[in-house]
Formats: C-alpha cells, structure tokens, sequence
C-alpha cells in the first residue's frame, strides 16, 4: 500500500514527461517576438531559436515548472553561454607598442569610449596610454579627444585637420615606441560601411598599425542592420571585441546578439553614462535578462 | 489556414524578414499582416501583396509628411532635441545653412551643449560653414541661460531665427529630461510663444527604442517635428512608421550624408520605396 503510495508520489515529482515542439510551441513563439521587439535581427532570431528548440526537445521536463517556462530558462542560459564564450580580455601579449583600433558608425561613442578605455587602462593595469586623434574630418573631433585625454591626464598624440589618417597612425606608433608608452588607442572617424572611400582607409590604418585589438563600438539601441554595418567591418577589418555603448539607456540591446552572430567576436566592455569613468567590463546576464525581456 | 490563397506562410515569412529587418516594428508588422489576411483573396501575386503593404504604410507616412519652412515668430525659434550621437548639432549647421542660402534669413545658433567635450567648437565650426553667428557662454553654464541669452540677443538684432542646440540625452534620464523641460520654459520667457519648432532628430540606425525617444521627448516637451538621419547608410528608419501610427507627429527633414548640403525635406513616396529595395 504504502510503497505504491511512495511510488505514484515519485512519479508525479519526476514531472510531465519529456519537452516536445507542441508544449514549447507558444513559448518559442513569445521568445521569437520577445528578441524581434529587442531589436536583434530577423535571420538571427530564426538560427537561434531554431538552434536551441533542437536542443531543447527531448529533455526532460522539470517538476515545478511548465514545459514552456522550462525552454525559456534553457534559452536563457544558451545566450549567456553564447554571450559569454571567448576572450573577454584585451590582448597585450604583443611587441609594444600594443594597439588598439577603434571603428565604427557615426555617432556611436568612439571618441568618447576610447578615452573611457585609456583610464580604465591607466588605473586597472597601469598602462602607459598614447590617445591618437585620427578623425580629421568631423569638425572638432580633435578638440574633443585632446579635451578628454587633459580630463583624465593620459598622452595625446598632436593632430591637425590636415592631416593624413594613415600618416597619423603610423607617426603616432613610431612615437609611443620612441616615448616608451605601451598602448596606443586609435579614434577614427564615424563612417558608413558602404563608404568605400573611408572602409578603404580604415583598412590601410589596420594595415600600417597591426593592432592587437581592433574594437567595434555600437550603440545599444542598434536595430535589424546591425548585422549588415558588423558583416562588413568584420570583413575589412577582423573584428576582435565589440564595445556596446549607451547601456544607460532602455534599449533592449539586441544588437549584441546580432553583432556577435555575424563577427564572433565578444562584447568587451560597455558604456554607462556620459561620464569618462562609466565603463564597465562586459558581462552576459544582464544584458540577456534585457533582451528577451 | 491560406493555402486557399496566394499568401501562404512562405510568402508571410518572406514579408515578415523584409518589414522586420526595415526596424518597422512588431506592432506595425501586425498590424500590416492582418490587412494582407483580411484581403487574402483579392492577391494574384506576391507583387499584389507587396503593393497593398505600401500602400498602407505610404498612407500612413503621408499623413505626417510636412515640410519644414522658417518659422515666423520675430524672431522663429527651433529647438533640437534628441539621445546622444543622432545628429543634432551636424543638423543644425545644414539646417542655418538652408535658412540662410534658401530663404535669406538671419540665423543665430546657440550653444545649448555646455556639457559635452568640444560641442561648442563643433557647433562654432559649423556657424563658420553655415556663416552664421554663434552664441555661447562660459562652459557648464546652465543651458537655460544660453537659451535665454540667444533668444533675446536675436530680439535685440533682429535676427529671423534662433537655432537652439542641446546636449544628447538618453529619454529614460529623468534629470536630463526635466532639464531639457526648464530649457523649453525658458525660451517661452525669452520670448512669449517660442519655441517655435521643437524637433526630435533620430538616428536611422536605431531599432524600437526609437519610437520610446519619440514617446518620451514628445511626453517632456512636446514635439512639432521629427528629423531622421544617416539614411546615406544600409539602415531603412522603419521606426518611422510606429512613430507616425502611434504620435502622427510629423516627419520634417531627413539627413543623407555629413556635408552641410546634405539634408532633404522627407519624402513619403521616396522613403516607402526605400524601405522595399
Ligand atoms: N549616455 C551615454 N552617452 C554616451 C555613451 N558613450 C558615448 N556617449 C555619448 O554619445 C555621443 C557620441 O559620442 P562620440 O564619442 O562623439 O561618438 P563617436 O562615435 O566618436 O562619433 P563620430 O566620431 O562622430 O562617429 C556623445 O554625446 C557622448 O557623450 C554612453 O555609454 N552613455
Ligand atoms: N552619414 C551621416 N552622418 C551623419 C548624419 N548626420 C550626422 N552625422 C554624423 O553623426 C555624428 C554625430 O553627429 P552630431 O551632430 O555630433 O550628433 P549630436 O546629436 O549633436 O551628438 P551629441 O551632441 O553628442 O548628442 C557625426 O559624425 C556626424 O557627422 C547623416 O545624415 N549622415
Ligand atoms: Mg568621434
Ligand atoms: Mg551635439
């Protein structure tokens, strides 16, 4: 009596069987919209979903909660898992001068993460930091470099508007190498990834400078295009981290995902604020909580 | 459920990548798909399909389609507002630009952006390519009084237009936010009815939280208008099409590019067909 009581008992905790495509049905449904609504893009949102419903299915259900609740913690913990993989750490383990491009759109926190990331360089790994002003094309963006080197007091690499962005680059490495600083950071100007005349250029900057890391930094609030804008700077240049900006904001941050989908390459760091010390080292939780909302 | 008719789930997947990936958002891409649904039985083609959706959404961009013209006002005060990076200030320098060659109007810019590095020398720079004048103050200045000083400074010269920048902010920054609603309060003291224009500029690569700037900035101060930018790059600025169905505020100008002649007036038959290729 009492051993089949105990049996039926152990039954009914082992759960409702295994998760099948029809009891996850509604809940891949909901994830599908969730991602589309936090901006990460179409195809991506198909491969993903597709990916870990296949992984999903077959497992066994767990007592407590529902087969759809199930998925969504199981898709959870595979973004994090995707979000997370490689190395979160910037690579010195080159000759010095290490150096360190930044690229991007207009607009989408360049400038200001390059300095963000010299102090935290400067203070964490007490590094010597040279700031290069290479954008000679946005009015006053050399200001606004040399402005927020002085704030932080780290070397700035003198420029002017008529420069040449290639010649500043190589001049400017030969320099830190000649003044013993270790770190170069490299600001270029915004550029669209269909402008041929400027993905040209930053090539050839890529060419002469053989960084140790060449960083794209994107707004958080970047919608479906983000693959295509990360596909081609990936293409042209071998994205080795991403910078996701303007994390203070409520965007969703999608983006991320799409990003990381078309280059492989990990979200390094993220942008907090305005301030030059709102910059934090990139960690998956947070941001997958965001994104599937 | 369609297999009675040419729109099958194929041809609702195909249609759903193209509107998903123009950033038109899921509520738009509803409310599109139920439209197609409800007239499942008149489409021949998948082209039949595509031209009712354009249709709609030229209709509804049509409705917000207006161009934006000097404002009268003795002086006509715009101000322009948006997040961080959009292209306020690049705006800004086309827009005196405009005014000036177009309609041959005195324009004053002020310097509203007494927070960031250099945004003062960037909006100089671009009064000297516009050839208009400039106002600012000491830098961490209230932008209020800037505001206040640029309005009655245009009074007092009898410029046609004052253009006021602001410093980028993101919508979901309460302080930031109520500080851009002192800066609105203000310019009415400066001058009774001003401002005249107050004009959200989003950035085309944004995904939905553009229509939350939109809610928000409209929300605080109460937006006239909406100018899209960057649509020189791959991105289509479907978050148009939430903006109008959700707020009707009206779509201004766009930015094409990053030289001072690279602002148009938005067009709705233009961007419709954009969002399609
Ligand atoms: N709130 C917030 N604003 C940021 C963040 N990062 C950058 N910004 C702001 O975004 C705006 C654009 O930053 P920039 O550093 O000028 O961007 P950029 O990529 O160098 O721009 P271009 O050189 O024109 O392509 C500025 O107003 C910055 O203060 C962030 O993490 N949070
Ligand atoms: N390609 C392209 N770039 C643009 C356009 N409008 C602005 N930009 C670029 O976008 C970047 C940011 O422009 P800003 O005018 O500094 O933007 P902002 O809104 O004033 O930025 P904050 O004051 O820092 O908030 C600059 O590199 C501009 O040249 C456009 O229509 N097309
Ligand atoms: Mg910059
Ligand atoms: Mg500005």
């Amino acid at each position: 009596q009492l051993t089949e009581k105990l049996e039926s008992t152990f039954r009914n905790l082992r759960g409702r069987g295994k998760l099948s495509e029809d009891n996850i049905a509604e809940a891949v449904r909901e994830i599908k919209l969730s991602l589309l609504e936090a901006d990460v893009n179409f195809r991506v949102v198909k491969e993903l979903v597709a990916r870990i419903k296949e992984r999903a299915v077959g497992a066994e259900v767990m007592k407590s909660i529902t087969p759809g609740q199930q998925f969504v913690k199981i898709f959870h913990d595979e973004l994090i898992k995707t979000l997370g993989e490689g190395d979160h750490s910037l690579n010195f383990s080159v000759k010095p001068p290490a150096v360190i491009l930044m690229a991007g759109l207009q607009g989408s926190g360049k400038t200001t993460s390059a300095a963000k990331l010299a102090l935290l360089l400067k203070n964490d790994m007490k590094r010597r930091v040279l700031l290069v002003p290479a954008d000679v094309y946005r009015p006053a963006a050399i200001e606004q470099l040399n402005t927020l080197a002085r704030s932080i007091d780290v070397d700035v690499y003198p420029t002017n508007p008529s420069d040449d962005p290639v010649d500043i680059t190589a001049n400017s490495i030969e320099y830190a190498r000649k003044n013993g600083l270790d770190t170069v950071i490299i600001d270029t100007a915004g550029r669209m990834q269909v402008d041929e005349a400027l993905m040209n250029e930053i090539s050839k900057i890529r060419e002469v400078s053989s960084p140790a890391e060449v960083l794209f930094v994107a707004d958080a609030m970047t919608g479906q295009d983000a693959v295509t804008v990360a596909k081609e700077f990936h293409n042209r240049l071998t994205i080795t981290g991403v910078i996701l900006t303007k994390m203070d904001g409520d965007a969703r941050g999608g983006a991320a995902l799409s990003i990381h989908n078309v280059t492989g390459a990990p979200v390094k760091f993220i942008g907090v604020g305005e301030k030059i010390d709102a910059f934090e080292l990139f960690h998956p939780d947070r941001i997958v909580s965001r994104i599937i909302g | 459920l369609f297999s009675a008719s040419v729109v099958d789930d194929a041809l609702i997947e195909e249609l759903e990548e193209i509107l998903y990936t123009a950033d038109i958002g899921s509520t738009a891409v509803q409310w599109l798909l139920d439209g197609v649904h409800k007239e499942r039985k008149s489409f021949e083609s998948g082209d039949d399909v595509k031209t009712f959706m354009k249709k709609e959404i030229l209709a509804v961009l049509q409705s917000v389609e207006k161009p934006l013209l000097p404002p009268d006002g003795s002086p006509g005060v715009l101000l322009m507002v948006g997040v961080n990076g959009a292209g306020k200030t690049t705006t800004i320098g086309k827009l005196a630009s405009l005014f000036r060659k177009k309609y041959d109007k005195k324009v004053l810019l002020a310097a509203g952006d007494t927070f960031r590095a250099a945004a003062v020398e960037q909006l100089e720079e671009w009064g000297r390519r516009a050839e208009c004048e400039v106002i600012k103050e000491q830098e961490g200045t209230d932008p209020a009084a800037v505001a206040f000083n640029a309005v009655s400074k245009a009074k007092a010269q009898n410029a046609d237009i004052v253009i006021v920048d602001t410093a980028g902010r993101l919508q979901n920054r309460v302080n930031l936010m109520e500080e851009l609603k002192k800066v609105r309060r203000v310019i009415d003291k400066a001058h009774q009815g001003a401002p005249h224009e107050v004009l959200l500029v989003v950035d085309a690569n944004n995904g939905q939280n553009a229509v939350r700037q939109a809610v928000e900035f409209h929300q605080m101060i109460g937006l006239t208008g909406i100018i899209v930018t960057k649509l020189d790059g791959t991105a289509k600025g479907g978050v148009v099409i939430g903006i109008a169905r959700e707020l009707g505020i009206p779509v201004r100008l766009i930015g094409i590019g990053e030289k001072i002649e690279d602002l148009r007036p938005f067009n709705a038959f233009d961007f419709t067909e954009a969002l399609f290729n």
